[in-house]
């Protein structure tokens, strides 16, 4: 058995960090792009919960709706893509 | 397909567009190319058209720009946001913005247009052999210049066709020195520059002077990618250096060591642990036409789509055979209508008879047939006019045959259309120019080498244009403005001369070129016109106001603004 590499990692001065955990991934992904955040009919604004925004998220992009964070998600969240939400605000 | 809350759309079909600026990615020309390829994705299946201004707003205002670029929703480094857009409305509405810390190609890699050599600016071909070895990059074998070059075909030493790769060494690109080259060394704040720099620059552009002294003459212009140079990072445009050592250990090509995101990087000296200077390799880069079909998507009102093959899902995916999805089509059509001609539904009523204008009360009253004039003849239909002209103070469009007119004030209704053959019997059915005289009210026409002059119901000519002291090369006259009593201003290509009205001769010293006395307006406006104190000078469906200063301070749609349509 070969030693497993051990990786080191640097913050690349100019770079944007995103070594970010899946959950701050999820959470930020949900927020930017306005599954998070609702507008209520009444004006007020409030807060969807995470299972209900990756549902929300999941039904939108056309991925399996289990309200969990799994791979086939985090992928999507990784993609490179439009900066305009998807869900108006 | 989605459309924005109150399905947000432009009010207009002939949409333009502006390109703020350029990436150093890509040529400008293939920029341009994709832009204009990426407009024409929407208007093959809508009635909208698009068309470029080089000045001024539009409705569409493109540019590129890194992480914090002057609106709320900065971009966040290479890759993940790709460009962003806002739907359609006034000021920033309907602009597209483009991260340009992403690597822009058309999806397969960097596409290098050549400039100067023999090859009549093709882009490069990679591979190529050049000497029985083989090049997947541009060099400078074989030169003692520097430059940068390649072969546009595969093989150099077969073909010999060959051009010269972007380099500062060859041209700049925007910056206000036309696309010079760079001077070095240059001095800038004292300092002496021998290469392009991001100094003094807070959105991280490398740029370099095109003189000697940037402090002394302010000439500069941002620096073109080479195809090797790495994108991002902290030395953008600088190439990878290989062998390289980090944290000890020494790379021969670009690694993912060290980052997380499993990026390939390279530094850009020899060694990164002790000059940390680093960017990221360049790929196959993201396709400018597909983002930017999609983000003007956005920009004409749709939002984003959950059909995965569709252009306005909010994901990247490069697509080699692009074919708008019928998701979009639906989409788009739904805001802006097909296509074509619209069928045309039996019509119950009976044609509708020619509007008739009033006559004189002091003439004497004929009785003239209404004649049909078809209902489609709808001023704001037209795209350009024949002549645009003031007549008894309200405003008149003459266009193949009609007119309608217009008295400017704020809640005016247009009138018309009116046949210029009942109202004027002698004219043609194309009028260039027109005016009316502000001492006699006598009235002017212009139709190629011939003009008309109305008194009332009277008409004498046709008579040649010459006979004013025009000459004879002139083909039409296509703007008329009164100067002071007496005296009108004749445009015809970009001339224009003074006559004297009322000797009906050419003033001495005369003609004049328009863009010398009228600066600032296209000078080869078709329509030149006085119009509340201001002069008009049309070209296409646009219009440029100039004041009585001689400053233009107004550019606008003749369609929107002036018939209100």
């Amino acid at each position: 058995w070969s030693l497993p590499l051990k990786s080191v990692f640097v913050t690349f001065p100019g770079d944007i960090p995103k070594n970010l955990t899946d959950s701050e991934l999820a959470e930020n992904y949900l927020k930017n792009f306005g599954y998070m955040n609702t507008v209520e009919r009444s004006g007020f604004q409030s807060m969807v919960s995470t299972a209900k925004a990756l549902k929300r998220m999941q039904r939108q992009l056309g991925l399996e709706e289990t309200g969990v964070l799994n791979k086939e998600t985090l992928d999507a969240m990784k993609k490179p893509r439009c900066g305009v939400p998807d869900v108006a605000n | 397909y989605q459309t924005f809350e109150g399905d947000l759309k432009w009010d207009h079909n002939d949409v333009t567009y502006r390109i703020l600026n350029y990436s150093p990615d890509m040529d400008s020309a293939i920029i341009d190319d994709a832009f204009a390829r990426a407009f024409k994705v929407w208007s093959d299946v809508t009635p909208l058209t698009f068309t470029r201004l080089y000045d001024g707003t539009a409705d569409i205002m493109i540019s590129f720009g890194k992480k914090d670029h002057g609106d709320p929703y900065p971009f966040d480094g290479k890759d993940g946001l790709l460009a962003h857009a806002y739907p359609p409305g006034e000021g920033i509405q309907g602009d597209a913005h483009f991260d340009d810390d992403e690597f822009w190609t058309l999806g397969k890699g960097a596409v290098v247009k050549t400039r100067f050599g023999n090859a009549n600016g093709a882009t490069c071909h990679f591979p190529f052999s050049f000497g029985g070895k083989s090049y997947s990059t541009c060099t400078t074998e074989g030169r003692t210049d520097n430059l940068p070059w390649c072969s546009t075909t595969a093989d150099y030493d077969k073909d010999k066709k060959y051009g010269f790769c972007p380099s500062e060494l060859l041209y700049t690109f925007d910056g206000n020195a036309g696309g010079a080259p760079c001077v070095f060394p240059f001095i800038f704040l004292g300092e002496e520059y021998d290469s392009c720099t991001t100094e003094g620059r807070s959105d991280g552009y490398r740029w370099c002077a095109t003189t000697g002294n940037f402090d002394q003459d302010k000439k500069y212009g941002f620096c073109p990618s080479r195809d090797i140079a790495v994108i991002g990072g902290n030395s953008e445009g600088d190439p990878c250096h290989f062998p390289f050592v980090f944290l000890g250990k020494e790379y021969h090509s670009c690694t993912s060591e060290g980052r997380g995101d499993g990026k390939l990087w390279c530094s850009t000296t020899d060694s990164y642990d002790d000059d940390q200077k680093w960017g990221f390799c360049p790929d196959q880069g993201y396709s400018l036409f597909l983002v930017a079909a999609h983000e003007f998507g956005h920009a004409l009102g749709l939002d984003h789509s959950n059909i995965r093959e569709a252009l306005m899902y909010p994901m990247y995916s490069y697509a080699e055979d692009f074919s708008l999805h019928s998701d979009d089509i639906a989409g788009i059509q739904f805001l802006y209508g097909k296509t074509g001609p619209d069928p045309t539904p039996p019509n119950p009523n009976p044609p509708t008879a020619e509007p008739t204008e009033p006559t004189d009360p002091t003439e004497p009253t004929t009785t003239t047939t209404a004649v049909p004039v078809d209902p489609t003849k709808d001023a704001c239909k037209q795209d350009t006019f024949d002549t645009i002209t003031v007549i008894q103070g309200e405003l008149h469009f003459f266009k193949d045959g009609h007119y309608w007119k217009t008295s400017g004030s704020s809640n005016a209704e247009l009138k018309g259309p009116f046949t210029i053959s009942n109202k004027w019997p002698a004219l043609p059915a194309v009028i260039d120019s027109a005016f009316e005289d502000s001492l006699t009210k006598k009235l002017y026409f212009f139709s190629g080498t011939r003009f008309w002059v109305y008194t009332g119901q009277n008409v004498l000519g046709p008579r040649s244009i010459e006979k004013l002291g025009l000459p004879n090369n002139i083909e039409k006259v296509e703007g008329a403005l009164q100067r002071g009593k007496g005296k009108v201003l004749l445009f015809s290509g970009e001339n224009f001369w003074r006559l004297d009205v009322k000797a009906q001769t050419i003033d001495k010293g005369y003609p004049k070129f328009t863009d010398v006395v009228f600066g600032g307006v296209p000078n080869d406006a078709h329509d030149v016109f006085q119009y509340q104190g201001h002069t008009y000078f049309c070209r296409d469906r646009f219009y440029w106001r100039m004041n009585s200063r001689r400053q233009v301070d107004r550019v606008g749609y003749v369609k929107y603004d002036l018939l209100k349509c």
